[in-house]
């Protein structure tokens, strides 16, 4: 029994022992801010001190590469380090927060130059932030795309949340009506996180798709290889489709990966909040869990993880992993019409395009990344 | 003139409004993706270092090597240069990898600059951010070397952490029906 989602139920549910926690010196995580979202250190030692009883933990984040402004804490900054650091508990952590130094500049821009600019950087970013595909131009979409894989090249993990607003819904100039996805989600070179909650909602217990998770196909970017047969196998099988028209089935398909996205507690300006939801907490979740595995990775010696859709996919795809508990239920929201009313894509065994490959089951993804 | 993102939508975003036109000498910054060298050997590259069935898994590159590789061409690099020069435009900084040029430029020279372009500034609570509601262009000899420019249309995209149970009044999100 609980009365919301904390670090220890994150914990119960993706069983995690106390002594999953990093203990390999040069392990490290981030998460970026924009938009002049700050966190407070003083809200991080209340959520350790109120939730972070049981697991050797920080309490601080080591690095800040950017501007912290002294206003009040946001609350997405609040959960990103809170979650971040109580998944991969006693990681070192950044934040970087690139509101933009000067008013014309572009904050998520300016963390890709960053990025391009730093030669030592966390092994894992968590990004809460997406845009419109389609309100962005293909120019910059193609070359935002190559920052990714720039960042893969070096190893880097990047994970972005999949969105809240299920497969979106658009209207096209001939008044039909499409899903909309979103970027940098849709993007082959990131990892893409979705949502999920507890069927029991003040138990852990089985959990079902969130139908505010993000999740689709680019009309951008073509399907990659690492996800062409677990994506086709979906088309075929799945029990429902909505009508072929609005999505491009071709097109990358997101997310790649799930954890809880629902009903979290959050310190933010010293007060405890319930009730916090979203693919912005379940991408931090899940981004933890990876600093851990590169944690144990470098401990032996071996490079981390980096981009981990190839081998996410490719140890999915064998059939008998047991490193996701694959989500089965629930479906996610899309245009409100008389064609779809309101319903996107489902889960179903084995990938979809709500909760991916389903959410981790810590120990045997660890056994399978370390193997 | 030649426009890079001529399907880049301007909207102002809920809750900005115009405050009017830079004056010319106001500074602003603008970002140039300048164009990448190697850009199908990276994406091999990527596939290589990422799977696990690959010699070459775990084999990552540094930023140097980043560098090496996609660091966009000389001719790329003077070109821009020099139409910069040509513009007065001298304060600008490059990242590691060459392929980002940042450049702080008063308006006007800007505007003259990116021919379209109109700098505002545009007001959200106690936030300010200038941007173009209307496109620009670029000289036609940068059609080979840059991508786009930062700093004209997107605005810095806001993320709401959803909280239904005060958003909707209910407290069990999940055991509510679906209305048809």
């Amino acid at each position: 029994f609980h009365l919301g989602v904390t670090p220890a139920v994150i914990r119960q549910r993706y069983n995690l022992t106390d002594g999953d926690v990093g203990t390999f010196q040069n392990s490290s995580q981030a998460c970026a801010q924009f938009l002049e979202q700050y966190f407070h250190q003083a809200d991080l030692s209340e959520f350790m001190h109120l939730f972070g009883g049981g697991f050797p933990h920080r309490c601080s984040v080591d690095r800040v590469v950017g501007r912290q402004g002294q206003g009040k804490a946001g609350l997405e900054a609040s959960l990103d380090v809170e979650y971040l650091m109580s998944t991969g508990a006693n990681i070192s952590t950044w934040v970087f927060s690139t509101a933009g130094r000067h008013e014309s500049q572009e904050p998520f821009l300016q963390w890709l130059l960053l990025l391009s600019n730093m030669s030592a950087l966390p092994w894992v970013h968590s990004v809460s932030y997406g845009d419109d595909e389609d309100s962005l131009s293909r120019a910059y979409l193609e070359r935002v795309n190559v920052e990714f894989m720039k960042a893969a090249a070096r190893g880097l993990s990047i994970l972005f949340a999949s969105g809240d607003l299920g497969a979106g819904c658009r209207t096209t100039s001939e008044g039909k009506h499409v899903f909309r996805p979103s970027f940098p989600a849709s993007s082959p070179y990131v990892t893409t996180v979705g949502g999920t909650s507890f069927r029991d909602p003040f138990l852990v217990s089985a959990e079902v798709s969130d139908y505010i998770s993000g999740g689709g196909f680019s009309n951008v970017f073509p399907m990659p290889s690492y996800q062409a047969a677990a994506v086709k196998r979906y088309l075929s099988v799945a029990p429902r489709l909505p009508p072929s028209t609005y999505y491009n089935s071709t097109g990358r398909a997101y997310p790649d990966l799930a954890a809880l996205s629902d009903n979290y507690w959050v310190v933010t300006n010293r007060i405890p909040v319930p009730w916090v939801s979203g693919t912005s907490a379940s991408t931090p979740v899940v981004a933890g869990l990876i600093a851990l595995i590169n944690d144990q990775r470098l401990r032996r010696g071996r490079p981390p993880l980096g981009f981990l859709n190839p081998a996410l996919y490719q140890l999915q795809g064998q059939g008998n992993s047991t490193a996701f508990y694959d989500v089965t239920q629930g479906c996610h929201l899309s245009c409100l019409d008389a064609t779809v009313e309101g319903q996107g894509f489902c889960a179903a065994p084995s990938w979809d395009p709500v909760t991916g490959w389903g959410t981790p089951n810590f120990p045997e993804l660890l056994r399978a990344m370390l193997g | 003139g030649w426009a890079p993102e001529p399907d880049q939508l301007f909207r102002t975003p809920a809750g900005w409004s115009d405050a009017g036109r830079l004056a010319p000498s106001e500074t602003l910054s603008l970002t140039f993706a300048l164009r990448q060298r190697n850009v199908q050997r990276l994406a091999r590259l990527v596939q290589q270092v990422s799977s696990p069935d690959s010699a070459k898994y775990g084999q990552f590159l540094s930023l140097a090597d980043v560098q090496a590789l996609v660091a966009p061409s000389p001719l790329t690099l003077g070109t821009v240069q020099k139409w910069l020069d040509r513009h007065g435009v001298w304060d600008c900084r490059a990242v590691s990898t060459m392929d980002f040029l940042q450049c702080q430029l008063p308006a006007g020279t800007a505007e003259r600059l990116l021919p379209g372009a109109q700098f505002h500034r545009y007001r959200n609570g106690t936030l300010s951010s200038v941007r173009s509601p209307s496109p620009y262009t670029l000289s036609e000899e940068l059609q080979e070397h840059v991508d786009f420019v930062g700093g004209l249309h997107r605005f810095p995209a806001e993320r709401k952490v959803v909280s239904r149970a005060w958003a909707s009044g209910r407290m069990w999100p999940r055991r509510a029906t679906r209305s048809t």
